[in-house]
């Protein structure tokens, strides 16, 4: 079986089964092309002695190199369709994992990572990324992050709007900045969005590109203050970590409204109350 | 007034890094977890006894913190149960809401007007199943959509457990060759 859709086409995704990296979007009857990847950046080691010996940790993200794929793309996936949500469980590797979802009605998709605990048998730190990619957008090395919910700020990759940047020796680092909500791209006629459940790091590092920072586990403290390394432990193996990203794509004239009133829905749900009780749905309504 | 100042108290002192995130010390994010766990907790507690006033009852209104990784003791167990949800939005909103439970049983879902709801069963993923240290016995999730939540409102929903229901119908959703 090559694919499997998720939704319909005036919102869903056709998802490549051999090569699970790989996907389509539909929206409202347009294809468009999409890849999404789990990856990891090592961790910088150092003794913090000197500039270039800065150990990346708890302060500060330093990645040595760029980002390592994580996934084994030949996993076996699983589809479950209903009347209520259509989701396809996929495996990366035996420390992360993803279920992407539609909801009946819903004009974006969800993107449920599990990731962790992260193995540390080679004592190398791991900060893992989610990538999203459109490969033929151009967005021309702009994007947009949210300031703490409120309005967007420009981003210029390797540009400071306050000063003259020469060079920018941490080109990964240098380019990332806090997603508290959202961050967007747009070519401008449509806009590609990601929001998130908690703040986290991203970037977008080439166009049509955005990353976000999930998870991360070091054994070097970076000698800024805390004094230990961002190694937490919990039943001896390392923390694991679930969220969600929602993806949203379309054109610019309604995105707005759409990744607005989206945010407000995801950030601030409504609250569960659950009781044991027998009473009669009479009295209940 | 006295339940409530714990958790205003919690969210306006330690709101700097050093108090709250990686850059804390391990025992000082251990602390802050045990003050905010304290502090919702004893909101918990009035929220609960406002849910009391409304129905007139003593039930006891929970909340489960575990739903992060599909565990709730009081939907995993119990044979039929009530859902309060709050929406704390100013707009009426719907939510897709996931109740983790113990195997394919079928539920029944009546919304306050005692209408039948659309229901759906879905595995819970076995990467979460091995989450270590998760104690939960759920192994499915519960999925329904509750619309229409009233701005700034509770909206109730009964979930039973059909003890009617014959084997072969009771899962609603199994997986599908591509259409």
């Amino acid at each position: 079986i090559d694919s499997v859709d998720l939704g319909d086409t005036r919102f869903g995704l056709k998802i490549n089964n051999i090569d699970s990296r790989q996907f389509t979007m539909h929206i409202s009857g347009l294809e468009v092309p999409l890849q999404h990847e789990f990856f990891y950046y090592k961790s910088m080691n150092g003794d913090n002695k000197k500039d270039y010996k800065r150990a990346s940790g708890a302060y500060i993200f330093r990645p040595n190199g760029t980002a390592v794929p994580i996934c084994d793309h030949h996993n076996e996936s699983k589809i479950f369709k209903g009347p209520v949500v259509q989701e396809i469980h996929i495996i990366c590797s035996n420390w992360t994992s993803q279920v992407i979802r539609k909801y009946k009605g819903d004009d974006h998709l969800e993107f449920e990572w599990l990731v962790g605990p992260i193995p540390d048998e080679d004592n190398i730190g791991k900060e893992v990324i989610s990538r999203f990619k459109i490969p033929s957008y151009k967005n021309d090395k702009t994007f947009y992050t949210d300031s703490n919910g409120r309005e967007f700020i420009k981003r210029v990759l390797n540009y400071r709007s306050s000063f003259d940047l020469k060079e920018n020796v941490e080109n990964i680092s240098g380019n990332y900045y806090p997603i508290t909500s959202q961050i967007m791209l747009t070519d401008g006629k449509t806009q590609f969005a990601i929001l998130n459940d908690r703040a986290q790091g991203g970037s977008s590092l080439d166009d049509g590109e955005i990353e976000l920072m999930v998870h991360r586990r070091m054994f070097l403290d970076d000698a800024f203050g805390v004094g230990e390394a961002l190694n937490e432990t919990s039943y001896g193996t390392g923390l694991v970590v679930r969220g969600q990203h929602y993806l949203t794509f379309g054109t610019i004239d309604k995105q707005f409204s759409v990744q607005r009133l989206l945010a407000q829905r995801k950030l601030l749900r409504p609250q569960y109350f659950l009781s044991k009780k027998d009473s009669v749905v009479k009295q209940n309504e | 007034e006295p339940k409530i100042n714990p958790l205003r108290e919690a969210m306006g002192v330690m709101q700097h890094h050093d108090a709250i995130t990686g850059t804390a010390k391990q025992h000082v994010a251990n602390d802050y977890a045990r003050i905010l766990s304290e502090a919702i907790t004893e909101c918990e507690d009035v929220s609960s006894m406002l849910l009391q006033r409304y129905d007139s009852s003593s039930t006891k209104y929970e909340t489960c913190n575990l739903l992060n990784i599909s565990a709730c003791t009081i939907s995993e167990q119990s044979e039929q149960f009530i859902l309060t949800l709050y929406n704390p939005l100013s707009r009426p909103i719907t939510e897709f809401v996931r109740l983790p439970i113990m195997d394919n049983n079928k539920y029944i879902v009546l919304d306050p007007q005692g209408k039948n709801i659309i229901t759906q069963i879905v595995p819970i993923p076995q990467s979460v199943l091995n989450i270590p240290g998760r104690e939960s016995l759920a192994t499915s999730e519960l999925v329904f959509e509750a619309n229409d939540l009233p701005p700034l409102g509770y909206k109730s929903y009964h979930i039973n457990k059909d003890r009617n229901s014959n084997k072969k119908r009771r899962t609603h959703t199994t997986p599908t060759q591509p259409q």
